[in-house]
């Protein structure tokens, strides 16, 4: 049954014209990820390159095309795992990094911590030599429409994104 | 959110998870992602995690550790992701979704919410779906 991998695109609340993108990026994610196991490289290998594929997909809410904060800018979080010494690496609030997933792993190669956050994740990144992206270059025109529809006072953030609890 | 889990021909396991966080947060505001237990877990011995949905609610539930948990006690990647599911629904309202998966192999993509895209590759098959019940195969 090995190898195997398995992605997820978010389980939020995706329009109907929207959900052909969605199962179409998921779907050339796992081939990527897949791809990389049937070349014998390692399960870390393939859910980094997966995870990046999708932070470059603006379908999806990571990397670019990312919600945007109350202040409508974007601020992003990741992690890895691995499962043969349980080591692992997070960034949070990480904002001009086109993909997070990859400077957290870095976070768990290169470092003892387990999370970096905000400034100082941006500082490693730069000691690490991840190039740094234009904020805007991360904004989409649907996430910059969901942030002006959910300024609205009577807006429920939790609601529009999640759906209803049914 | 996106997320990925994976076992290699090794049978070494490793999960990822990415996100934007949650629509209009107030600045400087953290979820589960970057929380070890809640946004992510993978152990050799017991399988991976990854999780998406409401932050606040996944993180109160260790959703990700807690789902591992269920397969520790025996239960099926499916059944345990189910569970950890119906909890975090039940005990703190939380609507989410996972993949899963265990040291043989064994695989789940399951969720509360009202969709979730998902896709998996095993055996040269790619298996994929959105909608609750569905699972779409084709040759990869």
């Amino acid at each position: 049954m090995l190898p195997v991998v398995v992605v997820h695109g978010g389980a939020g609340h995706i329009p109907k014209e929207r959900s052909e993108r969605s199962t179409s990026g998921v779907c050339s994610a796992v081939r990527a990820g897949y791809a990389i196991l049937r070349g014998g490289g390692s399960s870390m290998d393939a859910v980094v390159e997966a995870v990046s594929q999708l932070e470059n997909n603006p379908s999806f809410n990571a990397g670019c095309g990312s919600v945007l904060n109350v202040k409508g800018e974007v601020e992003m979080d990741a992690i890895v795992m691995d499962g043969k010494t349980l080591g692992s690496g997070a960034v949070s609030a990480v904002r001009n990094i086109a993909n997070p997933v990859q400077l957290a792993r870095l976070v768990m190669d290169k470092t003892s911590h387990a999370c970096l956050t905000a400034e100082g994740a941006s500082q490693f990144a730069r000691a690490m030599g991840v190039p740094e992206v234009p904020l805007e270059s991360l904004i989409t025109e649907y996430s910059r429409m969901r942030w002006k529809k959910n300024l609205a006072p009577d807006a429920n953030p939790v609601e529009s994104q999640m759906g209803k609890m049914g | 959110t996106v997320g990925a889990v994976a076992v290699d021909s090794e049978g070494n396991i490793a999960c990822a998870t990415s996100t934007g966080g949650m629509l209009n947060k107030m600045e400087g505001r953290v979820g589960d992602t970057p929380c070890i237990g809640s946004g992510g877990y993978a152990d050799n011995q017991t399988g991976a995690v990854s999780t998406t949905g409401h932050g606040e609610t996944i993180m109160k539930v260790t959703l990700a550790r807690l789902i591992l948990f269920h397969m520790e006690q025996g239960q099926s990647v499916e059944a345990a992701s189910d569970l950890g599911l119906a909890y975090m629904k039940t005990r703190v309202g939380g609507l989410g979704g996972v993949v899963t998966v265990d040291p043989q192999g064994n695989w789940a993509a399951r969720f509360s919410s009202l969709q979730m895209a998902w896709a998996a590759a095993q055996k040269d098959t790619l298996h994929y779906g959105l909608y609750t019940g569905e699972h779409f195969t084709q040759s990869i």
